[in-house]
């Protein structure tokens, strides 16, 4: 464990409960993403299917359980107890388009053909790719609450300081997994414009809102 | 290689 996977873990804990809180709070999931909920439901269910199978700590254990159950915790929320709330409309991504490249993908690059690596690496690709239809959702409602913001810029900071936890590993422990690394790239890219909004808007105490 | 380690990640 290093600092950066330490502040890593504690960003993505903040944003689910940003995100639990939001809907909580407001009593409504507006502006939410039911799909990329799902999908993040998904990635903590196929990667996490190792808990069952191998102990690692206390922490690892504790985190996954956590981010399982808040996952199916945030679904419940959107699409049984706030149903009403969800907007639907804007939240038009089409899941398939993401869940069945990444499925063949994980069966084509992996590091090892077996049930749990294949779907361990389902879910480092899936996890990439989730937020898509958040983002899509934003550029099309043209703006996001600004305590959404907040849950996506956690959200997205998680995965930039894996990166910087993974260039650590790489030099002080010699260990490199290309598909973390390449798929947390490919993620923390997805979030780049949304960042430069969130710093030059939200910061700055404004709403975030798309330019025209 | 060293695939296992990644295992310890959330």
């Amino acid at each position: 464990m290093n600092v950066f996977r330490l502040t890593g873990d504690i960003a993505h804990l903040l944003a689910i409960i940003l995100l639990l809180m939001k809907i909580w709070k407001t009593r409504s999931c507006a502006g939410v993403s039911g799909k990329s909920q799902m999908m993040f439901a998904l990635v903590f269910t196929t990667r996490y299917l190792d808990l069952i199978t191998n102990f690692i700590s206390l922490y690892n254990t504790t985190m996954k359980m956590i981010f399982i159950a808040s996952s199916y915790g945030t679904l419940y929320l959107m699409f049984l107890k706030f149903r009403a709330t969800y907007d639907s409309n804007h939240d038009t991504f089409r899941m398939e388009f993401l869940v069945v490249p990444v499925a063949g993908l994980s069966f084509l690059v992996n590091h090892d053909f077996s049930p749990l690596e294949i779907l361990w690496t389902f879910s480092i690709y899936l996890e990439s790719v989730a937020i898509l239809p958040q983002l899509f959702m934003i550029s099309k409602t043209g703006e996001a609450e600004t305590i959404t913001s907040h849950y996506l810029f956690a959200l997205g900071s998680y995965r930039a300081l894996y990166i910087l936890n993974w260039v650590y590993r790489f030099y002080f422990e010699g260990f490199f997994d290309l598909i973390a690394v390449v798929a947390g790239c490919v993620q923390t890219v997805l979030y780049c414009d949304f960042f430069y909004l969130y710093i030059t808007k939200v910061w700055k105490g404004k709403k975030l809102t798309l330019p025209a | 290689a060293c695939r296992k380690k990644a295992k310890d990640e959330l």
